[in-house]
């Protein structure tokens, strides 16, 4: 891309190393989750939840545990 | 309830799709949920068409948008048959629906149940089992940076804007977790996987659970 597109993304990628620094920073065993540069890091967050973040909320009842030997067919 | 389980060890999973820019992740945790319950019923994985319900799907917004609840309900009122994949490829773009005829292969749906399962994550461990995986919704911001490893932290519930599909779970270690099919290649987090702490609805991932029957 042009000038302004090389910023632009340099920006993002600014954003997304600091934002990773700080998910990180929580990490404190080997099992917990590690964050850092992948095939998104280029987009800032907002960018990414309007391509990738479009699932429609929707509210349903709470699941109600049937006793045992209650159950429907 | 086992300490382990992992539908992907059924050879019931097909393999992570990526939706590219097309904001269809609805599209693809459903029909991951039907292929595999196809599967276990018939013994036979096939990969259906996202493409149809992205385009077919009247009460959604094609790859502007969606929601699992409403492309099943489309599913189940109107019985359509989803086509393979070969047939109906993914274009990464909304196009027009494409019908076919009732002698075609297609896989539709008897049923599906969708509950609230938060605070009953043992009960949605069970529903796992009993039913097949589990098509959810969960708060993505966070997985943006995802590499690998537990979310244990950083991921509240209450902002659903991510769908994906639930193939199993694993408490053999410290920290219990989903294991999470997700749609954005195998190249994103562990191998197109993410594990998600079991037990505190972390993301959100308890809060819309569906589960689809054929």
């Amino acid at each position: 891309g042009g000038g302004r597109e090389r910023e632009t993304v340099a920006a993002a990628l600014r954003e997304s190393a600091k934002r990773v620094r700080f998910l990180n920073s929580s990490s404190n065993d080997n099992t917990s989750a590690f964050y850092g540069i992948n095939q998104f890091s280029h987009l800032f967050p907002e960018e990414f939840k309007a391509i990738y973040l479009r699932s429609i909320p929707h509210k349903l009842p709470r699941y109600i545990k049937v006793p045992k030997g209650k159950e429907k067919p | 309830l086992p300490k382990k389980f992992d539908w992907r060890d059924k050879k019931v999973i097909a393999e992570v799709r990526n939706q590219q820019t097309c904001g269809g992740c609805w599209a693809f945790s459903v029909v991951g949920g039907i292929e595999s319950a196809y599967a276990i019923k018939r013994n036979n994985l096939e990969e259906l068409s996202v493409q149809q319900v992205i385009d077919c799907s009247y009460n959604n917004y094609g790859c502007s948008g969606g929601s699992t609840i409403s492309a099943l309900s489309w599913l189940n009122q109107t019985k359509v048959k989803l086509v393979r994949d070969s047939e109906y490829t993914f274009k990464a773009q909304t196009g027009l629906c494409h019908y076919f005829g009732q002698s075609d292969f297609g896989v539709s749906i008897t049923g599906f149940a969708a509950y609230d399962f938060s605070g009953q994550e043992e009960e949605m461990m069970r529903m796992l089992v009993n039913w097949g995986p589990l098509a959810v919704t969960v708060d993505a911001v966070s997985w943006q940076d995802y590499l690998g490893g537990i979310i244990q932290y950083h991921c509240s519930s209450g902002r659903a804007n991510h769908a994906v599909l639930i193939t199993g779970f694993d408490r053999t270690g410290s920290i219990p977790y989903w294991i999470v099919q997700n749609s954005w290649g195998r190249t994103w987090g562990i191998d197109g996987y993410v594990r998600v702490k079991i037990g505190s609805n972390v993301c959100g991932i308890a809060d819309t659970v569906s589960s689809v029957f054929v």
